[in-house]
């Protein structure tokens, strides 16, 4: 483990920490993307699935028992809270996310380290994290209203990627033979995707704004 | 493959 890494999953925890004090606090899900908590919940569930043979440590075990718990604790109070699921936007959340899962199922299925069903699973996962953020930023574009909160959130989740970019330079230089190719290219695309967005948000924090997406 | 020191990230 390196300060990179640990960097990375606690920006990871903390946006989902950020997401669901949103949630809770202010009982609304407005301006969230279901269809990305979801494509998350996906992501995380054909990741971890190495819950149930392998034990890495401690701290894998527990991390990867908080995603899954908070991805589906969001998703509940989206769907089901009383109060929460009624400021959905149930309309504006269309993107068609088996436009993404598809090809990802069908590039793990050619591009993997070993035609496994784990292995292709969770390579599945990958490819998907990269692009789960998109019904979330395309429905940022719709719906203009990006609060503070969604905004941060998004922030985070876009900067524990390119910590774990900096984690695996500082991996691939000091660990001999460490390789994870799919990951890292997987990693780069998945950061590129939030470039946009870094950018209006940086620019909004530096005037002192309210962050707002071009027309 | 991957070895296990490739699986130790989240």
């Amino acid at each position: 483990m390196n300060i990179f890494r640990l960097a990375g999953d606690m920006t990871h925890l903390l946006s989902i920490i950020v997401l669901l004090l949103k949630i809770q606090a202010t009982k609304s899900c407005a301006g969230v993307s279901l269809k990305t908590q979801e494509l998350y919940a996906v992501v995380f569930v054909t990741r971890y699935l190495d819950l149930f043979y392998s034990f890495i440590s401690l701290y894998n075990t527990v991390m990867k028992i908080i995603f899954l718990l908070t991805a589906f604790t969001i998703i509940w109070y989206m769907r089901k809270h009383k109060v929460v699921c009624q400021t959905y936007d149930k309309e504006q959340d269309t993107f068609r996310v088996l436009f993404l899962i598809v090809p990802c199922f069908v590039l793990a299925l050619l591009v993997n380290h070993e035609m496994s069903v784990t292995e292709v699973l969770w390579t599945f996962s990958i490819y998907l994290e990269a692009v789960a953020i998109l019904p979330q930023l395309v429905l940022l574009q719709r719906t203009k209203n990006v609060d503070n909160l969604t905004g941060n959130y998004i922030f985070m989740l876009g900067s524990y990627r390119a910590l774990y970019l900096v984690n695996w330079v500082y991996r691939y230089f000091t660990e001999l033979g460490y390789r994870q190719w799919i990951v890292w290219v997987s990693g780069t695309v998945q950061t590129c995707v939030y470039l946009d967005f870094f950018y209006y948000y940086v620019q909004a924090w530096r005037n002192n704004e309210r962050m707002k997406l071009p027309g | 493959k991957r070895s296990s020191k490739q699986k130790d990230e989240l």
